[in-house]
């Protein structure tokens, strides 16, 4: 699975996620990745999502937009958000992944519990992170 | 921020002392060069959704990834591929599941939200509006890669043994055979 979230100069959030699935999926399994507030979320007034992880538990838990909604709803910011759903939640269902997100605001976030994750982050100062193990 | 990008190549069970140094300068490098297509999208004053996008082609486009090109097998040795996207100005969004042809299902997606009055489309139905399209089609096999391909024969065959040591369990010597119930 692959993802992308990104905040634009005009201050649109948007988010992205493609996958291949589950090696050996059988009868049309679907995981979170095409599942809109599970593997993929965007909302101007908090965050952008995606997901990679255990697809079931992730579009049980609803993690993308939960993200969202702890913001929203509970004014959490996105790094607490983001814990709050990948290292509580996810696990307490006996899941495991990760996210990565950025919010209005252009902070960004990537949060996961498994001993890794690929990833890279670059801010408008071009400052770049690339990341693979915990 | 400005404007900021993340991207992730999925999570799991990534372990420093599994992976070579060439192959970990290889996903190094690849994140980089896709970070960098989107990243200038967004500092030429492009939309989110093109960053997206185009930065997500990238990933797909290379075999390192399961998504796209690269992606993993199912249980009847077949590449079923499904993507999502959403816009947080007017949170539109689209998705496509199960398609086996599509390049890159994430302009799938994006052309669902877009170009289509439904939020997901699916199978058959999907590749069919992604040649009303003009996306662009492959053949199935584009998808394939070695390393996948033999990731699938372990799965089955490791599967294969559990029923075989379970059915070891049923063993019955008169009739030299299992039998279950």
């Amino acid at each position: 699975t692959v993802g992308c979230v990104a905040l634009d100069k005009n201050g649109n959030l948007a988010a992205g996620t493609s996958t291949g699935g589950m090696t050996n999926k059988r009868w049309g399994r679907i995981g979170d990745a095409p599942i809109i507030g599970a593997g993929t979320y965007a909302n101007n007034a908090t965050c952008a999502v995606s997901s990679t992880g255990w697809g079931e538990y992730f579009i049980r838990a609803m993690v993308a937009h939960d993200i969202s909604a702890l913001m929203d709803y509970k004014g959490m910011s996105l790094q607490e958000a983001a814990k709050e759903v990948i290292q509580k939640k996810v696990p307490d269902l006996g899941g495991d992944g990760g996210i990565i997100a950025v919010d209005k605001d252009g902070n960004m976030v990537m949060e996961f519990n498994t001993e890794g994750m690929y990833r890279a982050s670059m801010d408008a100062s071009g400052n770049l992170t690339i990341g693979i193990y915990k | 921020n400005e404007f900021a990008i993340v991207i992730h190549g999925g999570a799991g069970t990534i372990l420093r002392k599994n992976m070579s140094p060439e192959d970990e300068a290889a996903y190094n490098a690849k994140l980089e060069e896709a970070i960098r297509v989107g990243h200038d999208i967004l500092k030429n004053g492009g939309s989110s959704l093109d960053a997206v996008e185009k930065t997500i082609n990238v990933l797909e486009n290379s075999p390192l990834f399961n998504a796209g090109k690269g992606a993993v097998f199912t249980n009847a040795g077949i590449n079923e591929l499904d993507a999502s996207i959403m816009d947080g100005k007017n949170l539109d969004a689209g998705a496509s599941a199960g398609t086996k042809t599509v390049k890159n299902p994430i302009n799938l997606a994006r052309a669902v939200m877009e170009k289509s009055p439904h939020v997901m489309l699916s199978g058959e139905g999907a590749e069919q509006f992604a040649k009303e399209q003009g996306l662009e089609i492959v053949d199935p096999s584009y998808f394939y890669t070695e390393a996948r391909f033999k990731a699938l024969e372990r799965v089955k065959a490791s599967e294969e043994n559990e029923t075989a040591r379970d059915k070891s369990a049923f063993y019955d010597p008169t009739i030299k055979d299992s039998k279950f119930g």
